[in-house]
């Protein structure tokens, strides 16, 4: 759920690579760093 | 290879939170701190990547893990997959080098491994990462840059010219120059130090610190040889200073007292005592000094020739109305010579004084977030190149009563929620500088 107290947060598509393989998954990061 | 050094000898600050069931002080309470600002996106529940040690692999692999408990820039990790498992959670400082935003590891091509505990938990991580990571909280991009920029971000630098309180008498000033900028703190060596290791330290924001010419400009009792003081005038009326000279635009402004309020000579207050600061004791304006300075004298004191007064702000928390230890059930340290209990109206009426007007302390309290039992890193004040174990033990508006862990409470010291001497768990560990750990109480058969 978007964290409600911030409205500096963003969603993020992230990338992981296991040894199975790459897949993305959708965060939360904070927008400060823009 | 410093910086490792020091961080072996750094205090063991988790298994002593875990062990004392503390909570440490939140970043964000300390403003001058690196990341306070966006330390409120910091919570429990968080992932990183990090690296994975529990691995027999050679090569550095990393794992994803989640903030289970935060301790100031310390956080308690557990690696994904292990639940509820707490057996291989592990301490460590968000700030360090090695703490990643999830991404990390695909953008810079290194390996996730699952903990070799766990390996054979999960049929498919990828699945399970997929239901874990979805939807959580990650670390800023550009967190440990940020980090990087807090640390480093100083305009004092080595070899800069200041005026600092002179720690042998505190009411006079002696020029001073940075040796050493850790973390905003200056390791100062007097200008006349005759023998070595007369040094002192202090943070930049600190009350003690000023600028070239400050003590000729308000009026402060100055040790400096005639040269400097013939220079000074030319550097502060026709902004002439030197390169390496601290100028007052390094400084903090100061506020202005309430319009139509002014300290007088001989008004009473109550004060800090800066040579025992665990005392908050009946004092007087001794002298009013230029630009809204004040020299504070402690009532009944022994020292000769004024050496003990000390100079405050008019606006400083240090200083307090009278009554103010008796509307907060605190304990007012009364001049030596009383007989019986201490009134104020009895004092004032004998010594022909009155009170300084109340108006004049009209101090906001910010919302600090301090609390009674937080754990924190303290500068020691009475010798203040040390930085110790401490905890909250009093909070009364926004002044901090700072207790040194292991310490009888005579040695705490009063401070301001907004003293640049304190600092958050993590803090001295990430600058590379000793923490001097709870003292240890040695038995006597």
């Amino acid at each position: 759920h978007m964290p409600s107290s911030n409205k500096k947060w963003e969603q993020k598509q992230v990338q992981i690579k296991t040894l199975e393989g790459e897949f993305s998954v959708t965060m939360w990061a904070s927008g400060d760093d823009k | 290879g410093n910086t490792k050094q020091n961080m072996i000898r750094s205090f063991d600050w988790g298994s002593y939170i875990l062990g004392s069931h503390a909570e440490g002080s939140p970043v964000a309470c300390f403003k001058h701190v690196p990341v306070s600002d966006c330390w409120e996106n910091i919570s429990i529940g968080m992932k990183v990547e990090v690296q994975n040690l529990d691995c027999d692999l050679t090569n550095t692999v990393y794992w994803i893990a989640t903030v289970m408990k935060l301790a100031g820039y310390k956080a308690l990790l557990r690696y994904e997959g292990f639940g509820s498992d707490g057996q291989k959670d592990f301490w460590i400082n968000l700030c360090h080098k090695d703490v990643h935003p999830v991404g990390w590891c695909a953008t810079s091509g290194k390996p996730l491994v699952p903990p070799k505990t766990i390996q054979h938990k999960y049929a498919d991580w990828k699945d399970y990462l997929v239901k874990r990571l979805t939807g959580s909280r990650t670390l800023p991009i550009h967190f440990y840059s940020k980090v990087q920029e807090g640390i480093s971000n100083h305009r004092f630098v080595k070899s800069t010219h200041v005026e600092v309180v002179n720690r042998m008498c505190v009411s006079s000033m002696r020029v001073a120059t940075v040796e050493e900028v850790i973390g905003g703190r200056l390791r100062l060596k007097y200008d006349d130090a005759k023998e070595e290791g007369d040094e002192f330290w202090c943070h930049m924001r600190s009350a003690l610190l000023h600028p070239v010419g400050w003590s000729l400009q308000v009026g402060h009792k100055l040790h400096a040889p005639q040269e400097y003081r013939s220079q000074c005038l030319s550097k502060t009326t026709m902004q002439k200073y030197d390169v390496m000279d601290a100028t007052p635009d390094m400084f903090p402004q100061m506020k202005n007292p309430p319009e139509g309020y002014k300290f007088q000579v001989g008004m009473k207050l109550e004060a800090i005592d800066p040579l025992n600061l665990s005392a908050i004791c009946v004092a007087s304006v001794m002298k009013v000094l230029k630009n809204n300075y004040l020299m504070i004298g402690i009532d009944g004191s022994i020292a000769q020739n004024g050496s003990d007064w000390f100079c405050y702000h008019a606006t400083s928390p240090c200083i307090f109305p009278v009554g103010f230890c008796e509307v907060n059930g605190l304990i007012l340290t009364p001049p030596r010579e009383t007989k019986g209990s201490f009134k104020w109206f009895d004092y004032l009426k004998q010594t022909r004084s009155v009170a300084a007007p109340v108006k004049l302390f009209d101090k906001e309290i910010p919302k600090h977030g301090f609390k009674p039992g937080m754990k924190l890193e303290a500068v020691d004040l009475m010798e203040p190149r040390l930085i110790c174990v401490a905890t909250v033990a009093k909070v009364v508006g926004r002044l901090l009563r700072i207790h040194f862990d292991g310490w009888e409470s005579e040695y705490d010291q009063w401070v301001d929620c907004e003293s640049p001497d304190l600092y958050p768990i993590g803090w001295c560990e990430l600058m590379g500088y000793p923490v001097e750990g709870p003292r240890l109480k040695t038995e006597v058969p």
